[in-house]
């Protein structure tokens, strides 16, 4: 089972989207895909057309705050076959500042994963911090899928973040990472050459795949039922994007 | 004084970008502002010029630990007359988390602005949650500007916010919210029509400037010495989107 954890301290560089979007292409292609939404926006879970509002099952906050841990009865069915959403709603930010207090705060999703059979990927959408939830996702990911944007400011965090996940997974051998670059405008000619040269130094974390940017990705969590772009508007630039980063996560990151 | 906090919990939408070009706007209209930085990314701080990475001086972190209080030692001089910035390092994250078990958690900062002479204008950039951070922006200011992105994502969190700011301004009387539209396409009218629908029943609160997508707003961060785009590039879209935005603050919540 691979646990990659979509992460990035930045807001709104494309981590929600990039999860949605590649857990069902991965699912479409063949493999038995959770997403686990660790974002008390619940943005994830509102992609995949669970309303966060309504919502009355178990979510991840209760998941993370119970003692015998585990995901039973917070993982529910998708409109994908294969595809499985563990839900968060707003609540879980109350899991974000009771667990300060707890013992092993920063492994109660690893704990929770532990055991958890049938499923050959685990993506994990990361709320726009470095705080004990997004810590909890680096604890228990082995592999880390960094969006990052075209611009200054989505830039300059990637040092941080980099920092910040060695120093956690000193102890724990075997992780990787990959940058994948969102949103990018192919006439923006000056900010895409300022790009690739203060990416130049990681040129080979940086994935082949690039995702442009795209108007249906704004427009499907608008939808009533928000789907992902492959289901929603499956012949579009957005939709081809992601088909390719979902082949190139398989063949790098493959189940095993 | 008005104190003017820039929020919205939804990653992405254009806080940083709006609270260092309406300082920097209302500074070049001859008003003393001071921008606090508030999020420990501290990308208004690096938005202004100045390196947060080695930046050695007091910063927001220290001002919200020390138990007497006050900006003092804290406020620097910018390359702009009357524009004056309270900066952050990514040690305020500590001071989050510091701040969890200190009495009268959310009122720090309010503490630290009170009595403080000599500005028409405060504006407080936060980071993208409803955590401890950002509350303290909700008890000390008076005045919400909400930038929103056109998109699913960034609307389904307004309602949230909204009701965030009722509940904790409920005993605060004598406080307003204004939404600005950033990023907007005028091309893709699907979307635009969309959000309309959505923010019909806020209508009265939707400010009338809507800020265009602008490449340099991209750009202007990654230069070596980042300035705001009234200074950066003068004759662009961006400069006068955001010199409309000036004129509309200053004209809605003139300085008293
Ligand atoms: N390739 C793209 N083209 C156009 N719009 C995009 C693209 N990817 C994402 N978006 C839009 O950009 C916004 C930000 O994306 P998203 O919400 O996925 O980022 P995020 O990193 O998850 O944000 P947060 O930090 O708040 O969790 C959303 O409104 C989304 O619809
Ligand atoms: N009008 C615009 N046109 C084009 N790009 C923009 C515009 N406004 C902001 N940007 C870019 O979009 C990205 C997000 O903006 P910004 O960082 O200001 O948002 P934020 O809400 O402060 O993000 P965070 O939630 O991480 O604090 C930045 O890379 C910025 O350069
Ligand atoms: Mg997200
Ligand atoms: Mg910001």
């Amino acid at each position: 089972m691979r646990i990659i954890a979509v992460i990035n301290q930045k807001g709104g560089v494309g981590k929600t989207t990039t999860s949605v979007n590649l857990a069902a292409g991965l699912a479409r292609r063949g493999h038995r895909v959770l997403l686990v939404d660790l974002d008390p926006q619940a943005h994830a879970t509102l992609g995949l057309g669970l309303d966060p509002d309504t919502y009355a099952g178990r979510t991840m906050g209760d998941a993370l705050l119970s003692e015998q841990g585990g995901l039973d009865g917070v993982v529910v069915p998708t409109y994908l076959e294969r595809l499985l959403l563990a839900p968060a709603t707003l609540a879980l930010s109350k899991a974000d500042s009771l667990l300060h207090t707890r013992h092993f705060r920063e492994q109660r999703l690893q704990q929770a994963l532990d055991g958890l059979q049938g499923f050959d990927y685990v993506l994990i959408d990361c709320q726009p911090t470095l705080g004990v939830l997004p810590v909890n996702a680096i604890v228990a990911a082995h592999q880390f899928l960094i969006p990052a944007q075209p611009s200054g400011y989505a830039l300059r965090g990637l040092g941080d973040l980099l920092e910040t996940l060695h120093s956690i997974r000193r102890f724990l051998p075997g992780w990787d990472y990959r940058i994948l670059l969102t949103m990018v405008t192919p006439q923006a000619t000056l900010t895409n050459d300022m790009v690739d040269k203060v990416l130049e130094p990681l040129r080979a974390k940086v994935l082949a795949t690039r995702i442009g940017r795209c108007e249906v990705l704004n427009r499907s969590p608008m939808q009533e039922h928000p789907r992902d772009v492959g289901t929603f508007a499956p012949h579009s630039r957005a939709a081809y994007d992601y088909q390719r980063l979902t082949q190139e996560i398989e063949t790098l990151w493959a189940p095993h």
